[in-house]
């Protein structure tokens, strides 16, 4: 699986609606400072639930709507909300689960020989246990997904209250939910595999018990 | 279950010397504290870059402090794989024969899982398959543009 | 003594809003959170990069974090110089760009003063008057030559 | 003034004595990683007394100390100390203060015109607080010294305890002793004049009161 697309919508630094497109392998993402490049990781970590406001340098979630006008801004830095409506904040991330998808049909295939003709992708032939092991989303037919939409939605009123809602599929879901959809695809928040800027020697000065605890979890 | 972490510590300690000994070109290994009680012990790292004796973390320079905690990442990664990486300029504190060994490891590791490096280092850069560029013009918004190698 | 502060933070100010402009190429300056009663008060850094509007200074990147925090120092310099100044891979943020206007100011500022400056860019490196080189062969000590420019 | 050299002995990765040499200006220091760059700014600052042991990387004064061959650092690694012999690290640090004593004897020449010939260098003609002001440093005979030698020596004795000393032009002095000629010169140890690898933005994450007590302490 591989994290095909990040839709970014009025979050930091992305006014209107900026879609980054990814592929597997290797991408570099470059320019210059203050450019936005550490927002595109915040916002992958913003829509998944992988990281508090201070993680993405916010002192509150409502810093993170893209207050692109002067005004708003000088209102927030005193302190006051200065919007006149609603405001939010969405990002998508969209993941390719192709490769998961067919290597499910195929597992689904060699376990149930059985099957008579022209019935596929019944997962009676594999226990609960393989099902939670295999990395795959099912949809409400029991059919292998091939792409999985993870949504977050903040709203921010005039006068500084603020909800903050998750969609997988664009269906609502709690962050419990989307935490236990995301490990079940090897995706956890305290997983190591994002190191943010200035984060790089943060294993070196953890205390010992703590980079013991890494370990603890893996197993 | 301590069984269950001697596995995987000693997985991941395999997997640390070969990979620190790759971007360091010295010597490294993990090491417990208390090796009869592991559930409470603590996790040190020793690592010898370059043939240099061992040293306490904490007196290490910058890069060695990042490839050693890359070699661990990386080493992580090996036993239990994520689906992606997400690395914010992990190489700033490199100079350039070790960025351009950290560039390969990371086209290495990248065929087994997805790697979003961001960084202003041009032997990272040049190393990936596909650079997305961002700008930012005069106050305005964020532009993103994807640019193939 | 309340004067003496007032003294020195307003020609603090001024050098800030200077060189934050040559360095950032945006505005900047100094702000305390209570003028009536500066000895008890913060003093904050209002910077907007690039015609940005004001941002809390810990939502700013890391270039731009070091750019600030660099015009900062430079303006304390200029109303209290020290003899001299050491700078441990304070470029190790900046892109490009932003690397060259910095080696621009700091060879203007060491027309006063005296600038050690440890750096991995090739742009800081370039604008010195002298570079010394420090090398470390395998396991072996430190080792220093002198490279004129 | 400015800094001409640091002769470095035995100190962190500088086996046997190394001189730095070093102009007016601006220099750059540069090298590959770990060869010991960072490590000239640790002797300078543990010369002058600027910095505490973690200031410097190390957890405690006698890990300072060169440890080069791989018996005593894994003896040191092992907690235990595996020296036979009392071992010394030591930088000096010297300053060029030509133009200060130029500026010092000029200015003392204006201020006491009627000395007669060939009497020089007298500070007869100013008073306690001019002296005070002026970046100079005045030897026993009240004569403006061109060049000032601050030594630290670090003692370690195989049983692992140690002594620190400070020298004056090779005269023991106090910290204290070595501060005030220090501050006498414009440095100090909260000088913001030094900024070590990683500390960069340092100013912009401190609490806004911290930030104020620079102003304070300059004016
Ligand atoms: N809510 C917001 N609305 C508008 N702009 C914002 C908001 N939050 C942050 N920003 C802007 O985003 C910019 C920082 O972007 P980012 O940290 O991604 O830069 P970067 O490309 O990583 O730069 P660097 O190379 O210096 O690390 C800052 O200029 C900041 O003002
Ligand atoms: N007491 C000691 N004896 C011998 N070597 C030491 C001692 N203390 C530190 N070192 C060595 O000094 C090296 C670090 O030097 P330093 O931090 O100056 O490197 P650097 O040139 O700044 O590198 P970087 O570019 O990565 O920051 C480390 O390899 C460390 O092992
Ligand atoms: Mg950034
Ligand atoms: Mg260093």
């Amino acid at each position: 699986m591989f994290v095909k697309r990040v839709e970014i919508s009025n979050f930091k630094s992305f006014g209107g609606t900026v879609a980054v497109p990814l592929l597997p392998g290797f991408t570099a993402i470059s320019g210059p400072n203050g450019s936005g490049k550490s927002n595109i990781l915040d916002a992958l970590l913003f829509a998944l639930g992988l990281s508090s406001s201070k993680g993405m340098r916010a002192d509150r979630l409502p810093d993170l709507v893209n207050q692109s006008s002067v005004g708003a801004a000088a209102g927030a830095a005193a302190g006051k909300s200065s919007r006149r409506s609603t405001v939010e904040a969405t990002v998508t991330v969209t993941f390719d689960l192709t490769a998961e998808a067919r290597a499910f049909g195929a597992a689904i295939a060699r376990s149930t020989p059985d099957t008579p003709e022209g019935e596929e992708g019944s997962a009676s032939g594999l226990s609960e246990a393989d099902l939670g092991a295999l990395p795959v989303v099912l949809d409400d037919e029991g059919r292998p997904q091939e792409e999985l939409r993870v949504t977050r939605r903040l709203r921010v009123t005039p006068q500084g209250t603020y909800t903050s809602n998750y969609y997988l599929d664009d269906r609502p879901c709690t962050l419990t939910e989307l935490h236990q959809q995301l490990n079940r695809l090897r995706i956890y928040p305290e997983g190591y595999n994002v190191v943010l800027q200035g984060d790089v020697t943060g294993i070196i000065s953890m205390h010992p018990r703590e980079r013991r605890q890494i370990i603890d979890e893996l197993a | 279950r301590q069984q269950a972490f001697y596995e995987a510590y000693e997985a991941v300690d395999r997997n640390f010397r070969t990979i620190f000994a790759e971007l360091s070109q010295g010597d490294g290994r993990l090491h417990l504290d208390d090796p009869e009680d592991p559930l409470n012990s603590g996790l040190n790292l020793i690592a010898h870059p370059k043939g240099k004796p061992v040293r306490r973390l904490a007196s290490m320079s910058g890069g060695e402090k990042s490839l050693t905690a890359l070699s661990f990442i990386f080493a992580l990664q090996r036993y239990r794989p994520s689906p992606f990486y997400a690395f914010d300029e992990v190489d700033m504190f490199l100079d350039g024969a070790n960025v351009e060994r950290l560039a390969k490891m990371v086209r290495q590791q990248a065929q087994e899982a997805q790697f979003i490096v961001v960084s202003l280092r041009r032997p990272t850069i040049e190393s990936a398959d596909r650079v997305i560029g961002v700008t930012q013009a005069r106050g305005a918004h964020t532009q993103v543009l994807g640019i193939a190698l």
